[in-house]
């Protein structure tokens, strides 16, 4: 998971 | 209505005025819009209605497994006017001549292939966005942590298909399982796009931007 740092910021931003 | 609210806007591929015609401009012209395309996929998906309660990891797994079929259904779904076209982007329509010179005609008929057996359905655009939902809800990720979560949401989305074409298409009492069976074709589709895009990447020729990189990495 720690690979996919985009991926989790954008989904951990509200909307 | 749910769905049909959350529906990004259209998307504008932009190509570069001053870069004569190549296929190394055709690919960079789409890596970047898949990119752009890609950041807003994901804000779509968190109006998926149930998708935000999964846990993160889920999410993002589904994400992983399905953007591909996501990507790809948005451009069939936009061609679906068109003959023998595929619109890319409001401003970025290829025809057979384009997808040769990008080297993308074998790709770009796989997806042709799936415009006409959407034409031949009259697929609304109701229909679409629940069949894109599921999609991604559908994507088999091997690394579901709550499965019994991601099979609630199919469901749900499944429910609402059946629904629609019940108040919409009661004479065709099959309608949601034709839709349902389109879905191995994008699967398949999704997963020839994935392998061209990752030759590319390990040809080095073609910029790629993070996201975009990034998922594609997920896919290898």
């Amino acid at each position: 998971k720690e690979k996919h740092k985009i991926l989790h910021q954008l989904l951990q931003n509200s909307t | 209505s749910l769905l049909l609210v959350a529906e990004p806007e259209g998307i504008f591929a932009m190509p570069d005025p001053t870069v004569p015609e190549s296929d190394i401009k055709a690919l960079t012209t789409l890596c970047d819009l898949a990119d752009r395309e890609l950041v807003v996929n994901i804000g779509w998906a968190k109006h998926i209605p149930g998708f935000p309660s999964l846990s993160l990891a889920d999410q993002m797994s589904l994400l992983q497994s399905g953007w591909m079929e996501i990507l790809i259904l948005r451009v069939v779904f936009r061609s679906l006017g068109l003959e023998d076209k595929l619109v890319y982007a409001e401003d970025y329509v290829m025809d057979e001549e384009q997808s040769k010179l990008a080297g993308l005609l074998d790709l770009n008929n796989a997806i042709l292939q799936l415009v006409k057996k959407y034409k031949t359905m009259g697929l609304e655009k109701e229909e679409f966005v629940v069949l894109k939902a599921i999609a991604l809800a559908n994507s088999d990720s091997m690394q579901i942590e709550d499965s019994e979560a991601v099979q609630r949401l199919q469901d749900v989305l499944h429910g609402a298909l059946q629904e629609y074409e019940a108040a919409h298409r009661p004479e065709d009492a099959r309608r949601a399982g034709k839709l349902i069976m389109t879905l191995p074709l994008l699967r398949q589709t999704a997963a020839r796009a994935v392998q061209h895009f990752c030759s590319i990447k390990q040809d080095g020729r073609v910029p790629m931007h993070k996201l975009f990189l990034e998922l594609l990495e997920a896919k290898a």
